[in-house]
């Protein structure tokens, strides 16, 4: 796969693998090409093997294991292409305190080349951040923002 | 180049003037249910040049400007800036900052702006894709729509990468 | 609407109406029939509108502000019509602190007469629980499942 | 009547037979992501007669049945039972207790059972109906699940509500 798309799928395919093991502490996932032989058409398939299950198709995952392989794979995209920001709404929502420890970890080392804005509700990836921004809402619907540090949140 | 001030001004529930300031690490976004948190989110997409009434969850474009409340007129516009750090050159402008924006007013009628002047919407789009900064790249992730990579087709996929080539 | 389903829709949204104002501290909320002189076919619209907001339609809602909504229906339904037994899975995962507070102590009242089972990573609503149970996965792929106290539960 | 004791055997991650005893009050069920727990919660589903593949999140009716893992071989039948607690004659049977279970077999054939004895599943359902335990209902809420109510059509909110009534 000599093109400039082939170079790239090799690459993400390759940290998509490398993530993906980090996140489960062993296994593997890795893309796949619909049809090989023609390379500039064909679509990509997605598989993930968490360690020790045999899973037959990705609807048999878990909920947090759907969302841990989906960060894998925006993580190893993020790794191969840095995008300049990343806005991430509530990605932890379905995460067992283990994996959201393992998901800010490895936020904090992609933070260095990519600038991050984390929406949560899990005082965990608070505590990974730089800098905290607080929404509120007042009785009268206006969204008012205060910039705010982490001992001023409720424990 | 990172996202150094995000400006939202009568977009959703943000009737009032309202900045923010970025430093280029990790900034963390709090608060309780319902307080405006993915507008923020969807501020940043829709200036981008996001066109998807889904993924910003409207059915009309105009749906994105402040509606009023119980206690607060509708406004008759939304605007967003984004402030961006070029100081890296990073996008092929020689500018050390570089702010691009959106409006649209009640009629539907949109105007996009680039530090200050009118341009069309192409010409924002072409830029930010030089600088892989697109509204549909894998770089925003809306809430609860974490784990939709796993029910996309193949080819649906295949346009997530594409942007990465 | 003198039928059955009328007088349950008429209890139904009454205490939708209660369990809406009672989470968002006022507000309201309520069904409506898709056309009202036809009670036998008519399908059910539904409304909600946060105190001090203007709601055009239900799409313009949170996320935290859907579950809450959602709850408050079957919360509704099951006053109505109290099923023996609801399983609920991770309805609390988009639920902000004090949501989590205000649902917990609505499936406290409801408790009496409807059983619960209830799956959450939210301690708050594992506090709520009269019983604990532990699942977990060995490397074998095998759940294992094991009888808890709350004093077992890491902090 | 309540949900006294499940059963579970060759269903899903639970290849050895394992058994839940609940009270009649508020049971909790906690683990790490990928343990097991929404496992349980569509092996209750299940055995109330759940056909819907979407719901069971498989494609086939026999993808229920524990498929193997790296070191434990795959079954050939997957088993649920419930015992639901009658004293109280919600169900109009005239036992304390009323068992309901369900089998499958690796050819896809499925097998239903009440007090020990095989029934149809026809009879299943009938029985339950009249015990508002129906298992499309409301009273079980899938993962991710709980805010479908808002997005259904009128007419499907309308079936809801005839369930209650
Ligand atoms: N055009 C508009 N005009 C006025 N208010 C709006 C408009 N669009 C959305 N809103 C308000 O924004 C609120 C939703 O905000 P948002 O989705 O950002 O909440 P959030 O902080 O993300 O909450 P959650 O934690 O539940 O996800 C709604 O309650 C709605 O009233
Ligand atoms: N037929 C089957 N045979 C063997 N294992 C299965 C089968 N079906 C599902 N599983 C396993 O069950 C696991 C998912 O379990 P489940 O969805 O109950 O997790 P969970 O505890 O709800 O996790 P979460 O907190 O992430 O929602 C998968 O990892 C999968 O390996
Ligand atoms: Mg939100
Ligand atoms: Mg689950």
């Amino acid at each position: 796969i000599h093109t400039r798309f082939g170079a790239t799928y090799e690459k993400v395919n390759q940290a998509f693998g490398e993530y993906f093991s980090a996140f489960f502490g062993g296994g593997q996932a890795h893309l796949a090409l619909t049809n090989p032989d023609n390379v500039a058409e064909a679509g990509i398939e997605m598989e993930a093997q968490p360690p020790g299950k045999r899973i037959a198709s990705l609807n048999m995952l878990s909920g947090g294991e759907r969302s841990l392989t989906a960060v894998a794979l925006l993580f190893a995209l993020l790794t191969v292409n840095p995008a300049p920001f990343c806005v991430l709404d509530e990605v932890d929502a379905a995460l067992d305190e283990a994996n959201v420890g393992r998901f800010t970890s490895a936020l904090e080392a992609l933070s260095q080349k990519t600038q991050f804005l984390v929406i949560t509700h899990n005082r965990r990836t608070v505590e990974a951040a730089d800098s905290i921004y607080g929404v509120s809402m007042g009785r009268d619907g206006v969204s008012k923002v205060l910039s705010l540090r982490l001992a001023d949140l409720p424990r | 180049m990172y996202l150094k001030k995000l400006s939202i001004q009568g977009f959703k529930s943000f009737p009032n003037r309202t900045t923010f300031d970025f430093g280029p690490g990790i900034t963390s976004v709090v608060g309780p249910n319902g307080s405006g948190k993915s507008n923020v989110s969807d501020a940043i997409r829709w200036v981008l040049g996001e066109q998807s009434s889904r993924l910003l969850r409207t059915k009309k474009s105009e749906d994105v400007i402040f509606s009023g409340t119980g206690s607060r007129a509708a406004v008759g516009m939304a605007e967003v800036i984004i402030t961006l750090d070029n100081e890296d050159r990073w996008l092929p402008l020689d500018f050390g900052e570089v702010e691009v924006g959106r409006r649209v007013y009640r009629n539907g009628e949109s105007e996009y702006l680039m530090n200050g002047s009118r341009v069309r919407l192409r010409d924002v789009v072409d830029l930010l894709m030089k600088g892989d900064v697109g509204q549909n790249s894998y770089a925003i992730m809306g809430q609860g729509l974490v784990d939709e990579v796993l029910s996309m087709s193949p080819d649906e996929r295949r346009s997530l990468l594409d942007e990465a080539a």
